[in-house]
């Protein structure tokens, strides 16, 4: 079983490419 | 060669490191310049998951005995941290001007920030896991080391019974963390180096019994110190190969300035 603090840094990294993916897609209109 | 050198570190940075490239390329070729949406959602769920990853990584920390680790982790928790702090910032900014360029930025730097600060702590994190399988190394190489003193019969019985689970778990450990590399130079280097171990051990084994047999036969002197030296020689060759375990399970390829 994975660490909780490698689940959690799953987490922080989807949560932080979806941020990114809406920027991205507002930047190349 | 990969820059991520486990697949679960891979499997959680690889899609974000992509992402964040393409929006830093984006920016230098100043191709970001429509206004920006709301962000205030996505960065709270970013805020969110920080707060989760810190309070986590402190748990950590503090029911951990590892000194390294106790050293490494905090600076790359307070990177996410202010990372995720430009992030908000950033957010705020834009709802005033969705057009702020020093939003971007700190869009940018947040999102980089979270990345490297994510990166180091699962680096930190993954070095205390491969420090554990060292210990187990070394464990069986204390075993080795009082081979010296194993000269009956009933002494190389308790040995073995002794040696036997510390071997097994070191092979376990190591070949795990064999499949888990993402390098496949280091991966056949250790699979290479576990082979030999486990080629040795009976080699090892039969060493001793043929040493305490010459010693208990009362064989002439000179047949008594070539058993010892074969091993001796035999044990060497065992204790270079967990040396060598150690110090490819050591090696990464992660490098910081590859998002730089």
């Amino acid at each position: 079983d994975a660490h909780e603090m490698v689940k959690q840094a799953r987490q922080l990294a989807q949560a932080t490419s979806n941020l990114v993916n809406a920027i991205r897609e507002q930047a190349e209109g | 060669m990969p820059v991520f050198h486990t697949k679960i570190i891979e499997s959680i940075l690889e899609p974000v490191a992509q992402q964040v490239s393409k929006l830093v390329i984006l920016h230098e070729e100043a191709e970001d310049g429509n206004a920006m949406p709301d962000l205030a959602m996505p960065v709270q769920t970013v805020k969110l998951a920080v707060d989760n990853l810190v309070k986590v990584g402190y748990d950590t920390i503090n029911s951990s005995e590892d000194q390294i680790l106790k050293q490494d982790m905090p600076p790359a928790l307070s990177r996410v941290e202010e990372a995720s702090l430009l992030l908000l910032q950033a957010s705020q900014l834009l709802r005033t001007d969705p057009y702020s360029a020093p939003a971007r930025k700190k869009l940018i730097e947040g999102s980089r920030g979270i990345l490297q600060g994510t990166s180091a702590l699962l680096l930190a994190f993954d070095e205390s896991e491969v420090r554990k399988i060292i210990r187990v190394c070394k464990n069986v190489l204390e075993y080795l080391a009082i081979v010296e003193v194993v000269d009956r019969m009933e002494d190389l019985v308790t040995y073995v019974k002794n040696l036997s689970p510390v071997l097994t778990t070191m092979a376990k450990q190591v070949d795990g963390r064999e499949k888990e590399l993402t390098h496949q130079v280091h991966r056949e280097m250790l699979c290479h180096s576990l082979d030999q171990v486990k080629n040795l051990t009976p080699v090892v084994i039969s060493g001793i019994k043929i040493y305490i047999t010459a010693k208990e036969n009362y064989t002439m002197p000179q047949q008594v110190a070539d058993a010892q030296t074969n091993r001796d020689y035999m044990v060497t060759k065992m204790r270079d190969e967990i040396h060598e375990i150690i110090r490819v399970l050591q090696l990464t390829t992660y490098d910081e300035e590859e998002w730089d």
